[in-house]
């Protein structure tokens, strides 16, 4: 499953594909 | 709402030798927490949660219920009565503030807020109720909604614990 890891890098590709 | 996390939880992945179960507590100021014993998130699971429409062309294109592109339509109900809700799955948690702009789908990485032991499931949600009116409402209407006619058409959750943290 989904690391502590990867989930971050994951939801800084989500936050910056919403231009955060 | 709470149908909706259930049904959630009902489509998740769960370990071949797990039992699956939920637990939904409610606690006297205003926090609800949702959990169950799922295999956590997936990569694809936090982009579903995080992204409605990407969702909604996941569950098109596959053209069929009960894949993950649920998990971010059913979610975002949450927001009707929540400002606030933490997701926690494995080892890590983020929170959607629907205050802010981009707040429902724009994820922030966060603590999870704290819960007896017991309490403790693999992949939990977490809703800071804000008005009193929606919290006089949960608490009372916790055990009356959900009936055993409720979960007939469940397939993999076998157990649904209700717990509140109250002087009640």
């Amino acid at each position: 499953s989904l690391s502590v890891e990867e989930c971050q890098a994951h939801i800084r590709d989500i936050r910056h594909s919403h231009g955060a | 709402f709470l149908f909706e996390l259930i049904q959630n939880a009902d489509d998740n992945t769960y370990a071949d030798d797990a039992q699956p179960e939920a637990t939904i507590a409610y606690r006297s100021d205003g926090l609800l927490l949702f959990g169950c014993n799922e295999q956590g998130f997936s990569k694809a699971n936090v982009s579903a949660i995080c992204d409605i429409n990407q969702s909604t062309k996941t569950l098109l294109k596959q053209g069929k219920k009960g894949c993950i592109g649920e998990k971010g339509i059913g979610f975002k109900s949450v927001f009707k009565i929540a400002d606030k809700v933490w997701i926690a799955s494995n080892n890590f948690s983020f929170y959607f503030d629907k205050t802010t702009p981009l707040g429902m789908v724009d994820p922030v990485w966060a603590k999870f807020p704290d819960f007896p032991e017991q309490l403790q499931m693999n992949t939990m949600i977490c809703l800071k109720i804000e008005k009193q009116e929606d919290r006089d409402v949960v608490r009372e209407q916790l055990t009356k909604v959900l009936e055993p006619s409720s979960f007939m058409f469940l397939r993999r959750l076998t157990k649904v614990r209700v717990v509140r943290l109250d002087d009640f």
